[in-house]
């Protein structure tokens, strides 16, 4: 499956192009707000336990949103500089079902991302308000 | 920038860290040299330098394609979602999920597949991951964790730099881009014809 130059491959050479990806299916739970219940939720509560939003120490994930999955929606929306509404709206969806890489973003309930801090904060170029 | 809990890094003793592909996975000459330019953009900044070895098993770095579950407790999930993952020093292990559909030359934001994935991209990513970074909220620096398909994003952020600088030092050689580039400068959207 590795293409060099995919551009001019031929199209019986390029792998199902229809295939959904991984996570396309948490496109369904858009607008999904605290307190309601939607099928396949608990895999939505997977994908947090798998980056480390929601502990390890969880099982048997139900469909509900509970405040768990709020919380855990809250801290990710955080992390990636989202609004932090605790709410599944369109950009967290959005932002969830891009493709991303398998490490965990909290190891041991410690965030290793700059939790909440906006872009501009981490720059150098972030010299303004000197207090003397 | 983020470190890994504890900041392990590779000791003051190993700097010099060789690397090796997987010799099942037969990768071409041009694929591997996807993963030298990837291991540069990292040597130029720190003290740090990278050679590749034919000896996977005594390599430093081991670079391997595996699908589903290899055995380490991390499953692949085919096509798109989780794309690779890395493990912290001294570890060494680099993981890459080979249902994705990898590009290793050519533009891939022209590609005809919707799922086509930039592989330096996520190779300069894992590296960070492999040399003791974590994720960072900035979205214009290396170690964001997510990816667009038919996106290339390889250039080091200054986010990037200043992190692996506060665990390696810096490479004598490095000069510090005028202060007046854009982050967006970062970003790179065009064949990666060998301009690098």
């Amino acid at each position: 499956r590795i293409h060099p130059n995919i551009s001019p491959t031929p199209p019986w050479q390029v792998p199902n192009d229809t295939a959904k990806g991984a996570w396309d299916s948490f496109k369904n739970f858009t607008g999904c707000r605290p307190g309601q219940k939607s099928d396949g939720l608990s895999k939505l509560k997977d994908y947090f336990k798998n980056f480390g939003y929601i502990p390890d120490s969880q099982h048997n994930f139900t469909d509900d949103f509970d405040d768990e999955l709020e919380s855990a929606i809250k801290t990710y929306q955080k992390n990636f500089n989202l609004n932090v509404t605790g709410e599944l709206d369109d950009k967290t969806i959005e932002n969830l079902m891009k493709s991303r890489c398998g490490n965990a973003d909290i190891v041991n309930g410690t965030s290793t991302m700059n939790s909440g801090k906006p872009a501009s904060s981490n720059s150098s170029l972030n010299f303004h308000a000197v207090r003397h | 920038y983020s470190f890994f809990e504890g900041r392990p890094t590779w000791p003051e003793y190993h700097r010099d860290l060789t690397y090796a592909f997987l010799p099942d996975n037969e990768l071409s000459n041009t694929t591997k040299e996807v993963f030298t330019r990837a291991f540069e953009r990292w040597a130029a900044v720190t003290t740090l330098t990278f050679t590749e070895t034919d000896s996977y098993y005594e390599a430093d770095l081991k670079v391997a394609f595996y699908t589903g579950d290899h055995g380490d407790g991390e499953p692949f999930d085919g096509v798109l979602g989780t794309l690779a993952h890395a493990f912290s020093p001294t570890s060494g292990r680099f993981h890459l999920d080979g249902a994705e559909t990898w590009v290793a030359e050519g533009d891939v934001t022209k590609s005809s597949t919707s799922s086509a994935i930039d592989l330096e991209s996520v190779a300069v990513h894992e590296i960070g991951h492999l040399l003791g970074l974590g994720h960072s909220s900035v979205e214009e620096a290396i170690m964001y964790p997510t990816i667009s398909a038919k996106t290339r994003k390889v250039e080091l952020a200054s986010d990037d730099i200043q992190g692996i600088q506060e665990l390696y030092g810096a490479n004598s050689n490095y000069t510090t881009p005028p202060s007046s580039s854009s982050p967006n400068s970062h970003q790179e959207n065009t064949s990666n014809g060998g301009d690098h």
